[in-house]
């Protein structure tokens, strides 16, 4: 009600938030998110321009609140660019 | 509202459209319908057009798509990616694909051909995504019963930013979202649900949890996808564990959080006259058992237990209660009971009989 997001979808997560910023989000396919560039981290840079456009706290993490508006079905035009 | 990157719009008002093909999972008339009310979505608040056509090429064509379609764009299967549509344009411009692998339907099952559809004709006419969790171009699905659907005004303004107001002598105007700390926010009803505070306005709620800072805000059709909006009264029973809740003559219960078999009953099962059409308030008290219903500038008592009215109601509110004035809202907290009348709220003490305090409506929302 509405119930959390399956703990054993964790594995998938990484996946998930990837896929959803490069659908949606215009974070570049073939980043290295992992690799620290000058200033933020391009991945976080983006989750934080989504969660911010959904009116979520502002984390730069995949938080709970973040995750399950992720798993919402939804339109397939990006939210931002074209 | 959000324009689509570099302003495109239809340099014509008639625009033409034409459905490509159909899915297996509705009535071919069923389709048609859902497609032709939700341009009539657009078209009532524009000068714009839309006439169907048939064996040519038309400025919106809509299909429903299997995977990779070949537009760079493949689908995902069920869920995840409903439909998406092309800017204003040549071509592929202003065509509407819908995956083919979801559960369309006409209701609140599955997913609602006309509330994406509709959606996605507002990207075909220009428009892109609205960070307003109420308005059609909102990203995310959210059903609202094609019935009730009111175009909301967020999507209206954004619409007649491009294409200019509709030709009709009286503008339409549509629901706005509701903000939690809004000074002018006044609720329809509002109960408590497990230590949960709800307070509904018009097709949203606000639930206010006592752990959570924030205030939550939802479509009442995201928990109770068969309960109307404008919910007008709400109490919560909680020895029983269920709420109740009332529009017009009728009344649903919630027990837990569903909503109860055989619901909604009319009002008068409780033991109102025919003479009462809707109730604006409700609450009930669980030290006592009984439960306050409030109609215009009276009010009647319940008794749970007996089922049954208590004699000798209604009473005048003033006479019991005070100056609280039409009762649009109320509910019961810790021997409180809280009453609001537009943006004004009254902390009401029932053992000493008096107002003890007066607040903002907004006061639960930690503005």
């Amino acid at each position: 009600f509405p119930v959390a997001p399956e703990t054993e979808d964790e594995g998938k997560t990484p996946q998930l938030v990837e896929s959803y910023l490069q659908n949606f989000y215009d974070l570049q396919r073939g980043s290295h998110p992992h690799l620290r560039s000058h200033g933020e981290n391009r991945l976080v840079a983006k989750l934080k321009e989504m969660q911010s456009f959904f009116g979520l706290q502002v984390t730069g993490k995949p938080d709970a609140d973040t995750l399950e508006m992720m798993k919402k079905p939804r339109c397939g035009v990006p939210d931002i660019g074209q | 509202y959000v324009f689509t990157a570099g302003n495109p719009k239809w340099k014509r008002n008639n625009l033409t459209y034409r459905i490509l093909n159909y899915t297996p999972k509705m009535r071919k008339a069923d389709v048609d319908e859902a497609i032709r009310k939700a341009l009539s979505v657009w078209s009532n608040v524009t000068p714009l057009t839309f006439q169907r056509v048939e064996d040519k090429e038309a400025d919106i064509m809509i299909s429903f798509a299997y995977r990779d379609h070949r537009d760079n764009s493949p689908f995902d299967g069920p869920n995840g990616q409903l439909a998406h549509a092309f800017q204003p344009g040549e071509g592929i411009g202003g065509d509407v694909h819908i995956d083919e692998e979801e559960a369309w339907t006409k209701d609140g099952r599955g997913y609602n051909l006309f509330i994406v559809v509709a959606h996605e004709l507002g990207h075909s006419l220009g428009l892109s995504h609205s960070s307003d969790p109420g308005a059609l171009m909102y990203p995310a699905y959210s059903y609202t019963d094609p019935n009730e659907f009111l175009l909301p005004q967020d999507d209206i303004d954004g619409i007649q930013a491009i294409y200019g107001k509709s030709n009709a002598a009286v503008q339409p105007t549509g629901p706005i979202t509701p903000e939690a700390c809004d000074p002018n926010l006044t609720f329809d009803s509002i109960t408590t649900l497990r230590g949960e505070i709800f307070f509904f306005k018009g097709r949203y709620m606000l639930r206010k949890h006592p752990a959570r800072t924030e205030t939550e805000l939802n479509f009442i059709s995201l928990f109770w996808p068969t309960l109307p909006s404008g919910i007008q009264a709400a109490y919560e029973n909680i020895e029983k564990d269920e709420i109740l809740l009332f529009k017009e003559d009728k009344y649903w219960v919630v027990r837990g959080y569903d909503i109860a078999p055989g619901y909604p009953k009319p009002i008068y099962r409780l033991g109102f006259p025919k003479t009462v059409k809707r109730v604006n308030a409700a609450y009930s008290d669980e030290t006592t058992g009984k439960t306050y219903f409030f109609v215009a500038d009276r009010y009647w008592r319940y008794d749970e237990k007996k089922k049954s009215m208590d004699h000798g109601y209604p009473r005048k509110i003033v006479s019991d209660f005070g100056k609280i004035g039409r009762v649009d809202a109320a509910f019961w907290k810790d021997g409180y009971v809280y009453f609001f009348h537009g943006t004004t709220q009254f902390k009401f003490d029932p053992r000493a009989k008096q107002i003890v305090g007066q607040m903002e409506s907004i006061s639960w929302f930690n503005c």
